[in-house]
């Protein structure tokens, strides 16, 4: 473990209770996209299946579970409870397009074609794409609410610290994961038209709003 | 790539 992860896993638990609370205090899930939680809630079902057959620490069982809980939390409230507050009309990406091209591609490139390996090569590949339904939501609305802004930047920079993580478990571990480094780049420079309107707009108070 | 114990991030 290092610094870099550990703020990297600290900064996605943030942004997913962020999400979480504000869906719960504010009773609606306006803004939110919930395809992009289903495909979280995807992504932390086939990366976490070792959750009992592979035991690597506390810190790590307790964050899966954490994760794997409060993401399908999350889709509960979006499509269950606050289910009138979900805005269908503008979200609209069609995950299908994400989740066939990911699982073929996870069935080429992968470290071993073993279920599990597969599982989690899917699960790592989706994940880099799996922002794009709530970005392309925003750009529809052409606005966010400003907590909501606060969620994707804490989502964005927790695999952007990754990718530190990954460039200090090289040069002081000889740690190497061509698929996640890969994925996690992609991941990160989606965000990146988002972080500069963070930065330039958010950070001085005002509304996250997209160029008409 | 592997490690003895499968991937061990999160």
């Amino acid at each position: 473990m290092n610094i870099f992860r550990l703020v990297g896993d600290l900064s996605h638990l943030l942004a997913i209770f962020v999400l979480l609370l504000k869906i719960w205090k504010s009773r609606s899930c306006a803004g939110v996209s919930g395809k992009s939680q289903i495909l979280f809630a995807l992504v932390f079902i086939t990366r976490y299946l070792d959750l009992f057959t592979n035991f690597i620490s506390v810190y790590n069982s307790l964050m899966k579970v954490i994760f794997i809980a409060s993401t399908v939390a999350t889709v509960y409230l979006m499509y269950i409870k606050f289910k009138a507050t979900y805005d269908s009309n503008h979200d609209t990406f069609r995950i299908e397009f994400l989740v066939v091209p990911v699982g073929g591609l996870a069935f080429l490139v992968n470290h071993d074609f073993t279920p599990l390996e597969i599982l989690w090569t899917f699960s790592i590949y989706l994940e880099s794409v799996a922002i794009l339904p709530q970005l392309f939501m925003i750009s529809k609305t052409g606005e966010a609410e400003t907590i909501t802004s606060h969620y994707l930047f804490a989502l964005g920079s927790y695999r952007a610290l990754y990718l530190l993580n990954w460039i200090y478990r090289y040069y002081f571990e000889g740690y190497f994961d061509l698929i996640a480094v890969v994925a996690g780049c992609v991941q990160t420079i989606l965000y990146c038209d988002f972080f500069y309107l963070y930065i330039t707009k958010v950070m001085w108070g005002k509304k996250l709003s997209l160029p008409a | 790539q592997e490690n003895a114990q499968g991937h061990d991030e999160l």
